[in-house]
This record gives C-alpha cells, structure tokens and sequence, in this order.
C-alpha cells in the first residue's frame, strides 16, 4: 500500500543544508495502523507530508498502492492525493471565510457529492466530533480544539484510503482527544490505513505499530522488532 | 496584581449568543504560578486573552496592577500589554516574512532596545529554547513543536510582568515540553506572574495554584479549597 525506500529529504536555507530525513525506508500493508513519535524536529511532520503527497522526497521512491508516485508530475499528484489521501495538518490549514460546516463540505463540493448527500455526511461529521452546534462558526470563532476536530472532519469525510494525522490531538483535552482517536480508529477497522504523528504516548501505544524517530531516520519499529 | 471581578463574555454569531464565560472572578498576586485546565471549548483561550488585554469583557471589571483596565481605550490598553504582557498563542502567530531570530527580536526592536544588547538577548533566548541552530529559518521552514518554541522566547524576551501560555507545549515532546516549563518557571522564580492554560495533567499540576474550568465558569480553584 505504502512503500517508501531509501527516502532523503534535505532542505536548503540559504548556504545550509537540514536533512530532515535520511535513509527511510518503510512499508504499511492496507488497514495498517501505526503511531510515529519522536522529539520535536524529528521529521515526522516531514515523513507525512512525502507520504501524503504534499512534498517529494530529495531522493529515494515512494509507492503508493503500486503507482511510483516520484515519477508522476504535480497535477498527477494532486488528483491521488485529493482521492486518496486524508491529510489531518499539524496547524489546520482551515478555509478563514468558510464556517466548519462548509470547510468539512469542502472535499464533498470538490468531487461533485450531490447536495442532498453533502448535508447530510456533513451533519454526520459534525454530530461525530462534537461540532454540532459550532457548525456556523467561522475558524476565528472557534476554540485551538474545535478548529482541530474540524480539520479531522474535513479530512475523513471522503472515506479516503489512507489517513495521515499530525498531532490529531495537540491541542484537545483526554476525553476529547479519545474520543477523536475512536472515530479514525473505527475507520481502520473499515479497512483504511492510518498513521498517526503524536507527541503523545498514550495515543502512540494504541496503535498497532510503533515507529519512532529521531534525527531524521528511523529508530525504532515495533513491527520489524 | 491580576483581579479579574464577575467578568461576562457573550460573543453573537448571527443571531446565535455564546457564552464563553460566565460570572468569572479570579485573583491572581504578583508572582502568582497558575495552570488552567478544562474541556475544549471551556473558555480557557477567552479568559486568558481578556486577562493579555487581547479582547475586552461583554460585562465585568478587570484591575492589572491597580489599573482599571476596562476603563481604558484600545491605545492605552495595547501599551500596557506591549509593556506588561508576554503572551504565547495558541497557533503562535509568528512573522511569516521574518526568521526565528527576527521574530524574537521582534518586541526588542518595538521598545528601542539598542542593537548589541538585542543580538545577546536573542542569542540566549534561542540557546535556552534550543533553537540555536534554526535561527535564520522562517516559520515554515520550521517544525511545529519550533515554532511553538520561538513563540515562547518572543513572548518571554522582555521579561515582562506577566506571562501568559496559551497550550505552550502542545506540539512538543516530554522532554521539550520539560524544559520550556522550567524556563518559564525560573523566570517565575524571579517574581514573573505566569498563568499556563494546558490539557496536560502533567504540565498543569506542576503549577502552585491549579484553576479548572468547565462551560465557562470556574469549577475548581485549589487556592481556594
Ligand atoms: N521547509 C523547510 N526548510 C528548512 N528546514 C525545514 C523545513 N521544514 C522542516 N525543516 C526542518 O526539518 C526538521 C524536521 O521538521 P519536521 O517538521 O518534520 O519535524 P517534526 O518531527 O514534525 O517536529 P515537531 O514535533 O516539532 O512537529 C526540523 O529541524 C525543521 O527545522
Ligand atoms: N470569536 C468568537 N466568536 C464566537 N464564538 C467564539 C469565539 N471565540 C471563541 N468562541 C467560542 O467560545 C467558546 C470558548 O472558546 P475558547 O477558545 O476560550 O475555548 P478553550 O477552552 O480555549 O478551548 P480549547 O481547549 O479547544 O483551546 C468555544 O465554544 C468557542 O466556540
Ligand atoms: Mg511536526
Ligand atoms: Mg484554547
């Protein structure tokens, strides 16, 4: 399903060079699960967004799902991702004009979901992650959580195969924060992978699979241990 | 030093009343540690950004340092907090345009700090936060748990009588999240007010006096148990 091979990532600031992965090679069968962990400035933000299409690596290949995805060009990309991925951001990347009924809508509106069925996954969505009665509220009127769980919302409401979640629960409570973990992994057990970035351990050990990292590369995996 | 008496915030969404906090009074003494923990949604953000003269009561008054702060206009109040206040956000707001130095410099320059004790201040604030090496990136060419760091030394660079963290460790890990906590208590140490807002139960028990909110209103308060 997610096949990444000796992945580099190195980024240019100026004279300098940060390499942000080194040597990653990882493989998650359909339906895996798996938390990745490590200190802050680790590369897993990084790691998510090569996985989730929304970087290239500097070197190495990343299938996904049998397409060698370096090899494709940005639009190329961007179709997969839109279809395919469900990317929950460290830092929202919520639509400011848009209420968080209409930011979870959106991917709905995007692939051209009839308005009958867009109203009503979208009420689904909402009452699922506790948003019910914020569904008008722009992202500016909204608390660090509700924002938050209006980006989960949004990023599973196509049922997409793979969700990536970074820091799903950062800014949420324990019981908000459980809560939030039994929706994607009640999904999961629908059959559609998810990987989750936390600095969390008790949301880390729920996962099936533990990866962790430090400095760029790969420390520790539960499954090849 | 911080007196925060039957303070009432409705905020209207279209025709919609919330009521962010309700018949909050709160005293807090110079030198006072505080963490306030509650639900997403509780209304931690909202009172702490009255308390940082960010945003106004619908009724109530608030005394800061014997200063009617309520009474005075938006000019008078913003002095204050640039003198006064160190405020980490929630998402941080950070420059886009300037690096992780520039950022924290930022206040320096405001108050006409003269340039060489601006340069030592900012190369002991990114020592401390260990962010040396990160220095000349901008915010997107940092991690989360980074930015959030830089956050932190901006608000703190000043040394002002008050700091008050909105989530300061949410995106980083254990030990990160550890050694901001204790700069920020040394500078308390030093008789600096800092009132944390956390849903780590680690983080928030670490504080003298620990405040907890539900719906708006204070359900728990251990200084006065
Ligand atoms: N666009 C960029 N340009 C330069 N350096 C970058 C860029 N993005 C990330 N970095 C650097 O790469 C390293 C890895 O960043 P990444 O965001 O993947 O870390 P992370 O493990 O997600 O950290 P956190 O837990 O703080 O979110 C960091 O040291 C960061 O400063
Ligand atoms: N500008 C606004 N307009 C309307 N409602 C708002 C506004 N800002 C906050 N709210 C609402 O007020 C309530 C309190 O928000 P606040 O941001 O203080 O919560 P919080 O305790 O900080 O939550 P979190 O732990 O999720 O950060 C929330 O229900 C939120 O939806
Ligand atoms: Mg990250
Ligand atoms: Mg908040």
């Amino acid at each position: 399903m997610i096949d990444l091979q000796a992945i580099e990532r190195v980024f240019e600031v100026g004279e300098e060079q940060v390499h942000a992965l080194h040597r990653v090679s990882l493989r998650f069968a359909a339906g895996a699960y798996a938390s990745i962990m490590g200190p802050s400035g680790s590369g897993k933000s990084t790691l998510l967004n090569i996985i989730g299409l929304l970087d290239r690596p500097t070197e190495g290949r990343y299938r996904l799902d049998q397409v060698a995805t370096t090899e494709l060009d940005d639009t190329e990309q961007a179709r997969i991702r839109r279809h395919q991925i469900g990317f929950v951001f460290q830092s929202f990347h919520l639509v400011p004009r848009l209420t968080a009924a209409q930011n979870i809508e959106l991917p709905l509106v995007l692939a051209a979901v009839a308005p009958a069925e867009r109203k009503q996954r979208v009420a689904a969505a909402l009452q699922d992650m506790d948003l019910a009665d914020r569904a008008d509220h722009r992202p500016d009127q909204l608390s660090g959580g509700q924002r938050q769980r209006v980006a989960i919302a949004r990023a599973t409401i196509m049922r997409p195969q793979v969700i990536l979640a970074d820091e799903p629960t950062g800014n949420l409570d324990h019981s908000s924060g459980s809560s939030v973990l039994e929706t994607l992994e009640t999904l999961n057990r629908q059959g559609i992978s998810l990987i989750v970035v936390t600095h969390d351990p008790e949301i880390g050990q729920r996962a099936r699979r533990r990866i962790r990292m430090v400095d760029g590369s790969i420390a520790e995996d539960s499954e090849s241990a």
